[in-house]
């Protein structure tokens, strides 16, 4: 038996918007300790993690662990079914589940919606990804880096992200001209000002813009973004959920030929 | 011109 009721349902259908443009079909692992689910697009340049507690579900229930092999894509069509204040439930109650079972209900109880998702059997492409301290954290606004990303993709198709102990810079070039955007450290009490860099080793690293507004489709899961670099490493952008979880993207850097 | 790794460059696969 596999069950997990999520209070807040919306919160799944934001994950699932946030992440349907990068990937077309997922596996998720659902175990006893909570649901994780990793997967690339097809480019392989970046990948999707989502992790989510059992503790940061009204009812959690998996007495042995099972796979779901889902198209995001018709996911997302069920879940279109959800109002934003429903409860949604996962449920299978089979040990090779051929499909998944959607319930949504409204607040007041006086509205139940019941769907039945059909699976796919998915060739699992599962990465080992090292526990890494990077040496340049930055933890912002997500709107703000949302913004950010989303002027300068105009001028440029790449972004480059330079930091500083007291800075990150954003700099583009293109065909039109060339520009920057430089984020200071504030340590302001509103998510929307601050501005926390932990800087073990300034790192200068080069990433397409196309994804990373992919990746920004996150932005309201969280008012809060963190970016993690490393020189010569995939960039982590990750999305912290309240109690639930996290959503993490990465992405390889660009390299000179 | 600049280029891009697959990421199992970095990550290895499970």
């Amino acid at each position: 038996m596999f069950e997990a009721k999520l209070q807040q349902g919306v919160i799944f259908k934001k994950i699932v918007d946030a992440i349907k443009d990068l990937v077309k079909s997922v596996n998720i692992d659902a175990s006893t300790s909570g649901l994780s689910m990793q997967a690339m697009d097809s480019a392989h340049v970046a990948l999707v993690s989502l992790k989510l507690n059992e503790n940061g579900f009204k009812d959690y229930r998996c007495d042995r662990p099972i796979t779901l092999g889902l198209s995001i894509e018709n996911l997302s069509k069920i879940l279109k079914c959800a109002g934003n204040d429903d409860t949604i439930t996962l449920q299978t109650d089979e040990e090779e589940p051929s499909s998944l079972k959607f319930f949504f209900e409204n607040q007041q109880a006086s509205k139940i919606s019941e769907f039945s998702l059909n699976l796919m059997s998915l060739d699992s492409e599962s990465l080992g990804i090292p526990d890494t301290d990077y040496s340049s954290v930055i933890q912002m606004s997500s709107a703000e880096f949302s913004r950010i990303c989303k002027e300068l993709s105009s001028i440029s198709e790449t972004v480059e992200i330079e930091t500083s102990k007291e800075s990150v810079k954003f700099s583009v070039q293109g065909d039109i001209g060339a520009g920057s955007i430089t984020v200071k450290n504030n340590q302001s009490d509103k998510d929307v000002d601050r501005v926390d860099l932990q800087i073990d080793q300034p790192v200068k690293l080069t990433f397409a813009l196309r994804y990373l507004n992919m990746f920004n489709k996150a932005v309201s899961l969280s008012s809060t973004v963190s970016l993690n670099m490393s020189e010569e490493n995939p960039l982590m952008v990750e999305y912290k959920i309240d109690d639930l979880g996290s959503l993490r993207f990465y992405l390889a850097p660009k390299i000179s030929d | 011109n600049k280029n891009q790794n697959s990421l199992t460059t970095y990550f290895s696969n499970q």
